[in-house]
């Protein structure tokens, strides 16, 4: 559950990133 | 939502930002874009740090599809010339009234607000060494003037 659980954190990670560069058009 | 210890640094930025929902929220949105921005550098990996970041980014997209008839929002370099202009305009009542000799709460928190307004500016780039001195000048203003008050002294 450990690696799934980092996955999961990572995946979110990256969403977050692509949504803060949509929000200021750097996409 | 309660903001998690890892992120102290920038509860006062969030606080800015909710004291001008209503009276500026073009304030309120680049507040809000700075502590996503330093949040993310601070911890995006713990899950309640996630947690609250994602709100804080819906928050963030909702308020610029409200705003999206607001050139400070939809052009970023109208946004710095905003965010500049507020936070000179609330530096400069703050020194003319410690020139004044006149020390009360509103004063200190207009150093205080205006060094936050300081750290907001650096979303659109590297701060101007004018910028720089003001953020330091006004933050350590406020805190010494607080702590004269606080010990019942009269700031020099």
């Amino acid at each position: 559950t450990g690696s799934l659980g980092s996955s999961v954190a990572s995946a979110e990670q990256d969403e977050l990133s692509q949504r803060l560069a949509k929000l200021r058009d750097q996409v | 939502m309660a903001l998690p210890s890892q992120l102290k640094a920038i509860q006062h930025h969030l606080r800015t930002a909710q004291e001008h929902d209503k009276r500026d929220p073009v304030v309120s949105y680049y507040c809000r874009l700075y502590a996503m921005q330093t949040g993310m550098k601070l911890d995006s990996k713990t899950p309640e740090c996630r947690k609250f970041l994602v709100k804080l980014m819906d928050q963030l997209e909702m308020m610029k599809k409200e705003l999206s008839d607001n050139e400070s929002i939809s052009q970023e370099v109208v946004g710095n010339a905003h965010i500049e202009n507020y936070a000179l305009k609330m530096f400069l009542y703050a020194d003319n009234e410690d020139r004044g000799g006149r020390f009360h709460k509103n004063m200190i928190k207009s150093f205080y607000t205006s060094s936050l307004l300081y750290d907001v500016l650096s979303v659109f780039g590297e701060l101007s060494e004018e910028n720089i001195q003001h953020r330091k000048y006004a933050r350590w203003k406020a805190t010494y003037i607080h702590n004269c008050m606080k010990n019942g002294e009269t700031p020099k």
